[in-house]
């Protein structure tokens, strides 16, 4: 059984016991800084008072993104990955027994800051959202299919960034659906609020 | 032998090959869009007359990054990894036997974006340059240390968007001299021309 193998293996493990108790799993990709945290900060105060919300961070060594959700009042767990560039199923089922999983409906997964290898690694999450920043151009989409065609939503951020680099949303929009033509696009910007709804709908929250 | 110690291995024979031909090579890594292909323009244009200046670039799929350094009249060659998140000396190697090595003073090697698994698989390269962008927030120093102690010079990019972003670039400096006190920091704005002087400086060029 090669690595790849072992880990889809845990990975349907791990979705079968979230199955059995209820739990529905979005995991968050993408590259560093695009977002990813500060995204989930806002899904958790609006989502907070319709569902019993748990966070787990994937980071090499640092406690820096699950001190930040924690501080929303919902449990966290953070998983360290020492040099590995990506979360896996073994480390993320670590997580799973640290949680109250009887006590949560929506835990939200943020995978370490990478735009490749999380797409070879699953987890055993419901649904896999990746999300890059206008901040890093206009070509990280096409970069990068294989993650786009793994993801089922796809979020474009810092949206009320984009005319200063010169950057369109809506042309990394394109990107997206000609990778991926059933992927959902929505463009965000955590700073002004915009498009927080339109993810929450996309995620079928 | 391991695969990180067939790859050493392979680097330093094509360090050897380098300094026999009088090649100097800078590798330049990064987060996503950080502002590599920029830099690396900006260093083109005004080195190229003081130098013969060659480009490789490291990609998954796309001649994107090559494409754009050839347009400033500079030999490139575009490597393509596949899936793989990284370059290794052996892909490198093809590109340098790609090169009319005898016609370049000085090689500019731009990894795949990725701030984590570069640092594992060196390429030969006499000089290592992180580049990070205020873009991507005020902690991707601290939860990137591996690659920020193996790196010789780390820029700070997109200061002309440091106060939109709240981000303080010397703070980020601050991070990353308590990581490597003996790296040299950088503080850039491609946009404005920033720094661009300080960098040739650093990469003692
Ligand atoms: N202007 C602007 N800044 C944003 C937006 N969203 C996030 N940021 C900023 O971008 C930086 C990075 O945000 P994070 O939420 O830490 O990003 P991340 O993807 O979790 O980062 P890593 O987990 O370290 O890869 C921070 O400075 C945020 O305040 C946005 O929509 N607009
Ligand atoms: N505002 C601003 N934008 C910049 C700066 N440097 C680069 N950019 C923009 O940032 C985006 C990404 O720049 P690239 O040079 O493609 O970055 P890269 O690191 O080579 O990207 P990848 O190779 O795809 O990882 C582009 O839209 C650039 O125009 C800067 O100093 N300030
Ligand atoms: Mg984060
Ligand atoms: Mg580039
Ligand atoms: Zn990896
Ligand atoms: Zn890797």
């Amino acid at each position: 059984e090669s690595l790849l193998e072992v880990n889809r293996r845990i990975a349907e493990e791990n979705r079968r016991l979230l199955d059995e108790r209820g739990v529905y799993v979005v995991e968050f990709m993408g590259s560093i800084g695009s977002g990813k945290t500060s995204l989930i900060e806002a899904l958790v105060e609006k989502l907070k008072e319709r569902y019993r919300i748990g966070y787990v961070a994937g980071d090499l060594t640092t406690t820096i993104d699950a001190d930040r959700v924690g501080r929303h009042g919902v449990p966290v767990v953070q998983l360290n990955t020492g040099r590995e560039c990506h979360l896996d199923a073994n480390l993320f089922r670590k997580a799973l027994y640290q949680l109250d999983l009887n006590g949560i409906d929506l835990l939200l997964v943020e995978n370490v800051g990478n735009l490749i290898c999380p797409a070879d690694f699953p987890l055993g999450s419901h649904r896999k959202v990746v999300v890059v920043s206008v901040t890093e151009g206009e070509h990280m989409v096409r970069k990068h299919p294989i993650i786009f065609k793994e993801a089922d939503v796809a979020v474009i951020n810092k949206v009320d960034l984009a005319e200063e680099m010169g950057v369109s949303p809506s042309s990394l929009e394109r990107d997206a659906k000609e990778l991926n033509p059933r992927i959902k696009v929505v463009k965000t910007s955590v700073k002004t609020g915009d498009g927080i709804d339109e993810l929450v709908e996309a995620l079928g929250l």
